[in-house]
C-alpha cells in the first residue's frame, strides 16, 4: 500500500483512517444509523474525501462525523476504546457558524499528521456531533489512565485549536460517561 | 520513521489536482 501511494505521488499517512456517518433515524436501533462511509491512507485521499462531503456545520441535528483508526469501531464498546476516555470540546450554539468547521477540520488534521507525537499511537479517534443544545467535538484516546499521554495529547489539541488559556477542557473517561446519571460528567482531567 | 504532517503542509496541498 505504501509502494502504491509513492507510485502514485501521493504522500502516505502513518495509519488508515476510516469515515462514519451517524444520522439520528429513530425508527431504527442505534448502530444501524451508523455507517462507514469509506477509508484512506494517503493525505489526498483525505482532501478528495473532505471535499466530497458536507460541512459538518451543515449537517442536520443528531448526525455525527467520526474518524476512526482502521480497526476500531466509533462506540465505547470497542475493546480498543473502552479503556479510553475523550477530550471533550462544547461549543456554543453561535459557535456552529464560526468556528465548528475550523475546529473539526484542525481536529482531523491533527489525527492524520500523528501531531500527537510519541502519544500518537494513544489515539483511537475523533467524534463531532450536531446537537441542538450545542455541538461537540472530541478526540477519543485508548487509556484513561495513561495521565502523561493523556495530558501531552490535550494540551497539543488545545494549542493547535487556538483556544485561550482561559478556556478550560476536560476528559472523561468513558466508563464514568456511560454510568453518569443526568448531564453531569466526572471530569479525570482538566486543562 | 513515523509518518508526520504539520498543519501547513496539510493544508498547502488541499487543492493540489491529486487532492480534487
Amino acid at each position: 500500500e505504501l509502494l502504491q501511494a509513492e507510485v502514485l505521488g501521493k504522500h502516505p499517512l502513518q495509519n488508515r483512517w476510516a469515515l462514519w456517518f451517524f444520522k439520528n433515524d429513530k425508527s431504527k436501533m442505534w448502530q444501524a444509523n451508523l455507517r462507514l462511509v469509506t477509508k484512506f491512507s494517503t493525505v489526498e485521499d483525505f482532501w478528495a474525501l473532505y471535499s466530497h462531503i458536507q460541512l459538518a456545520s451543515k449537517l442536520a441535528a443528531g448526525c455525527d462525523y467520526s474518524l476512526f483508526k482502521d480497526g476500531i469501531e466509533p462506540m465505547w464498546e470497542d475493546n480498543q476504546n473502552k479503556r479510553g476516555g475523550r477530550w471533550l470540546i462544547t461549543l456554543a450554539r453561535q459557535q456552529r457558524h464560526t468556528e465548528l468547521d475550523r475546529f473539526w477540520l484542525d481536529t482531523l488534521l491533527c489525527l492524520i499528521g500523528e501531531m500527537f507525537d510519541e502519544y500518537s499511537d494513544e489515539v483511537c479517534g475523533a467524534v463531532i456531533n450536531i446537537r441542538t443544545k450545542g455541538d461537540k467535538i472530541a478526540i477519543w484516546t485508548r487509556e484513561a489512565e495513561n495521565r502523561e499521554g493523556v495530558t501531552h495529547i490535550g494540551r497539543v489539541y488545545k494549542e493547535h485549536l487556538g483556544l485561550s488559556q482561559k478556556v478550560a477542557i476536560g476528559y472523561q473517561a468513558h466508563a464514568d460517561t456511560a454510568t453518569k446519571s443526568g448531564c453531569l460528567g466526572k471530569t479525570k482531567f482538566v486543562l | 520513521g513515523k509518518k508526520q504532517y504539520d498543519r501547513e503542509f496539510l493544508l498547502d496541498i488541499q487543492f493540489m489536482p491529486a487532492c480534487i
